[in-house]
């Protein structure tokens, strides 16, 4: 799976997901990468969100929602929602990871997995690039 | 910041000891290009949704990611891609999934949210309204790679259950 999230300079939030799948997948099975909600989710509001890892355990927690929705009601971060998020996606068995952008472009890479590839960037100059833990 | 941009390759089991040096550079490089594409954009002005769609076509485009040339193969040898796409302007959005000849996804999934009335297209259905919409379709083969069905065929062998370990996002 890939994914991307951005904030322009107009303060849209963008999140998009594509994937392949999981290998060996019967059935027509489908992920949470084409699921709004599961593994893709955006709101001026409150944050971008792409994730990555395995579908059905995202599709339950509706997990790219859930960490906008954390961020509306409860007032918190985008870090600590994104926190709690791969909490829950940990207790239930759940591996993976998301990426996530709030409306002032904060940050969070998160995984629970022992590495996820992934890179930032933006316009203060700052930039990443990350694969392990 | 006045804009920002994240990506990401996929999550799973990446150990230090599996990757060589060359391949970790090679590795990078990709995910190098595809954050310069989206920065880029941003940069000038553009729009967060040309950012996120150009940047992840790159990485669609890319063997060695799970997504467009590089997707893993299903049980009976295909390669299934889904994409989507959400605009936080006006939480509109459009998807695709289980697509097998659509080059990239990502941008199919915007088509479907710009030009159609719907969220998510499936299927066959999904690329005939791509054609519609003048996006690239190609051959099956183009999503061949032969590490991908090296390992599915690993996996029929051996005829054994899928674990943690196994899945990469």
């Amino acid at each position: 799976t890939v994914g991307c999230v951005a904030l322009d300079k107009d303060g849209n939030l963008t999140a998009g997901t594509s994937t392949g799948g999981m290998m060996n997948k019967r059935f027509g099975r489908i992920g949470d990468s084409p699921i709004i909600g599961a593994g893709t989710y955006a709101n001026n509001a409150s944050c971008a969100v792409s994730c990555t890892g395995h579908g059905e355990f995202f599709i339950r927690l509706g997990v790219a929602k859930d960490i906008s929705s954390m961020m509306e009601y409860q007032n918190i971060s985008l870090e600590e929602a994104s926190n709690k998020a791969i909490d829950k996606l940990t207790q239930i068995g759940g591996t993976g990871g998301i990426i996530g952008l709030d409306k002032n472009g904060n940050i969070v890479m998160k995984m629970n997995t022992n590495g996820m590839y992934r890179a930032y960037s933006n316009s203060k100059g700052e930039t990443e690039i990350l694969i392990y833990k | 910041s006045d804009y920002a941009i994240v990506i990401h390759g996929g999550a799973g089991t990446i150990l230090r000891k599996d990757f060589t040096p060359e391949k970790e550079t090679l590795y990078k490089k990709v995910l190098q290009e595809a954050l310069q594409i989206g920065d880029s954009i941003l940069r000038n002005g553009g729009s967060s949704l040309d950012a996120v769609e150009k940047t992840i076509r790159i990485l669609e485009n890319s063997p060695l990611f799970n997504a467009g040339k590089g997707a893993v193969f299903t049980n009976s040898g295909k390669n299934e891609l889904d994409a989507s796409i959400m605009w936080g302007k006006d939480l509109n959005a459009g998807a695709v999934a289980g697509v097998d000849d659509i080059k990239n996804p990502i941008s199919a999934a915007r088509k479907v949210m710009e030009n159609s009335e719907h969220v998510m297209l499936s299927g066959h259905g999904a690329s005939e309204f791509a054609k519609t919409q003048g996006l690239e379709i190609v051959d099956q083969s183009y999503f061949f790679t032969q590490n991908r069905w090296d390992h599915l065929q690993e996996i029929l062998k051996k005829e054994k259950e899928m674990t943690p370990e196994d899945r990469h996002g």
